[in-house]
């Protein structure tokens, strides 16, 4: 369970990671 | 229109994102006076906002609700050259935290200290924080934000305490 949780929490940060990069056209 | 849409409503901030309440509330302040200004403030809550916490639960939530306020701002902004290239943001926000220091800084040399040019000092020192987006600040930079700091404390504390500030 633990690690199930932290890789949903992992690929959240990716995302936010993402659309910051995307926002600053950084892709 | 578009530009007139409201942002998207940020939840209660979490307690470890209250280093970046100032630079929220400088947003806040500049969306209808400058929203390029506003949208880099939000901008640099974004960025430090990330460091400090993206994973407790309530701050991420807050961090995707800044983030929708930004997607947005940037969509409102449209083809903004301050927005797509750095180079001329980072001149926007130069321009702006120096007219604001200029401003508090002649109101100071006049003997005029009154909240106003208090806060001028206060938020040129915060805008000189939200110019490292953009990269390194200049010496001249960093001594402008040293100096807004500490003149906006001082003056605030002089007038507090019923004294005159130097």
């Amino acid at each position: 369970m633990g690690s199930v949780g932290a890789s949903v929490a992992s690929a959240e940060q990716d995302d936010l990671s993402q659309r910051l990069s995307r926002l600053r056209d950084q892709v | 229109s578009m530009a007139s849409d409201p942002l998207p409503v940020l939840p209660p901030a979490p307690q470890q994102f209250k280093p970046i309440q100032h630079y929220l509330r400088t947003a806040q302040e500049h969306d209808k006076r400058d929203p390029v200004v506003a949208y880099f403030c939000r901008l640099y809550a974004m960025q430090t906002g990330m460091k400090i916490d993206s994973k407790t639960p309530e701050c991420h939530k807050f961090l995707v609700k800044l983030m929708d306020q930004l997607e947005t701002m940037k969509k409102q902004l449209g083809d903004n050259e301050s927005i797509t290239q750095d180079v001329v943001g980072n001149a926007h926000i130069e321009n702006y935290a120096y007219k604001m220091f200029l401003y508090a800084d002649t109101e100071d040399r006049a003997g005029r200290f009154h909240k106003n040019m208090i806060k001028s000092f206060y938020t040129s020192s915060l805008l000189y924080d939200v110019l490292t987006v953009f990269g390194e600040l200049t010496e001249e930079n960093v001594q402008h934000r040293k100096y807004a700091k500490w003149k906006a404390a001082y003056i605030h504390n002089c007038l507090k305490n019923g004294e005159t500030p130097q």
